[in-house]
C-alpha cells in the first residue's frame, strides 16, 4: 500500500519520427505534470485535489487536447469536456460542450459538489459556469495555429482525427518541397 | 485527452478527465470524457481514465469494465486493465491509466502511442509516448 499517480495526454497514431521540438515539449510536460501530482499528494493533498490540479495544468498546456489547444469541431469551434470521480463515495461531476471555460475539470468538480446532479452540459453548463464565478476567456484563447491546421487537413480528408493522429496526405500530391505546417514532410 | 488518476496511502481514489474531442467532430458530439463509466470511473478498487475515440470507448465502457474485472472476478489491476484494452475495444482506439486502492498502477494501450507518466511512493517514475 502506498500512493501512486498516473496521467494522461493523449493517445493515437503517434508517429515514432516525431521530431524532437514536437516531442521534447510534450515529454517536459508530462514530467512537470507528474512532479506537480506528486509534489500535491506527497504534501498531504486528497487524490481529488491531486486529479484536479494534475488536469488542470494539462489543460493550460496547448501541446494537448483540453483546454488551450482544445482541436476543433467542423464548424471551428471548441466544444470541451471534463469529468471527476470520487472512488469511495463514487460522487462524480462532469460537463460538456464549454467554449469559454478555463478549465473545465474544476467546473466539472463544482458539478459534483454544488448541484445534485452529475452532468451539466451546453447551455446550462456555461450559465453555472458563470454563476459559480470560475474562469472564462474568449473562446479564441483556447484556439491555436496548429489545430486550425489540424482541421484543415481533417475537412479536406472528411475524416475526424483522435488525438495526435498523422497529418493526413494527400495521394495527389507531388511537390516534393511542400510541407505540412507541423513541419512534417509529406514524402516521408 | 488529458487525465489522471491518484490513490493516497490510505486507499482514497479519484480520477479526472478533460478533452476537446475529435477533430472535425460534428458540434454537439459528446465523447466518452464526461460519460461516468466509458472515459472516467472510480470505485474502492479502482481509479480510471481513458484516450482515444470516445465512441469505441463508451461502447466498451472502459472504465466500469476495469473496476468490473477487478470487483467480480478477482483479476489484478494489470490484468483487468489489459484486458480492457486488448479485448474489449478496436485496435487504435483507446489507451487508460490506472490506479488501484493498494498502489499499483498501469498504463496500457493499444493506439501507435500514448502520452503517459506515472510515479509511486516507492520511487518508480515513468514517462513515455511508445511501448517500450
Amino acid at each position: 500500500m502506498g500512493w501512486a499517480i498516473a496521467l494522461h495526454g493523449g493517445a493515437g497514431d503517434i508517429p515514432r519520427s516525431m521530431p524532437p521540438e514536437r516531442r521534447e515539449p510534450r515529454e517536459a510536460a508530462l514530467r512537470h505534470c507528474l512532479q506537480i501530482g506528486v509534489d500535491a499528494i506527497k504534501a498531504g493533498r486528497s487524490p481529488l485535489d491531486v486529479v484536479e490540479l494534475v488536469v488542470r495544468e494539462l489543460e493550460d498546456n496547448p501541446h494537448f487536447n483540453a483546454g488551450r489547444g482544445s482541436v476543433l469541431t467542423s464548424n471551428g469551434t471548441v466544444e470541451m469536456e471534463a469529468c471527476v470521480m470520487v472512488g469511495d463515495t463514487k460522487k462524480c461531476g462532469a460537463v460538456s460542450g464549454l467554449t469559454t471555460v478555463k478549465n473545465a475539470v474544476s467546473l466539472a468538480r463544482l458539478v459534483m459538489e454544488k448541484t445534485p446532479h452529475i452532468y451539466l452540459g451546453f447551455d446550462g453548463a456555461e450559465q453555472f459556469a458563470k454563476e459559480q464565478g470560475v474562469e472564462t476567456l474568449d473562446a479564441s484563447h483556447f484556439i491555436t495555429p496548429e489545430n486550425v491546421d489540424r482541421l484543415k487537413q481533417a475537412k479536406e480528408a472528411n475524416k475526424v482525427q483522435i488525438d495526435y493522429t498523422q497529418p493526413i496526405q494527400k495521394v495527389e500530391e507531388e511537390d516534393e518541397s511542400a510541407s505540412l505546417p507541423n513541419g512534417d514532410s509529406q514524402i516521408g | 485527452t488529458v487525465g489522471c488518476v491518484a490513490v493516497d496511502s490510505s486507499g482514497n481514489l479519484a480520477a479526472a478527465t478533460s478533452t476537446g474531442g475529435l477533430v472535425n467532430k460534428m458540434a454537439g458530439r459528446i465523447g466518452d470524457t464526461p460519460i461516468i463509466g466509458a472515459g472516467t470511473y472510480a470505485n474502492s478498487l479502482c481509479a480510471v481514465s481513458a484516450t482515444g475515440k470516445g465512441e469505441a470507448i463508451i461502447r466498451a465502457t472502459i472504465g466500469r469494465d476495469v473496476a468490473a474485472l477487478m470487483e467480480y472476478k478477482g483479476l489484478s489491476l494489470e490484468k483487468a486493465a489489459a484486458y480492457v484494452v486488448q479485448e474489449c475495444a478496436p485496435v487504435g482506439t483507446v489507451g487508460l491509466v490506472a490506479v488501484s486502492a493498494n498502489g499499483q498502477v498501469t498504463m496500457p494501450f493499444n493506439t501507435n502511442g500514448m502520452f503517459r507518466a506515472c510515479a509511486n511512493e516507492d520511487g518508480y517514475t515513468h514517462v513515455g509516448i511508445w511501448q517500450d
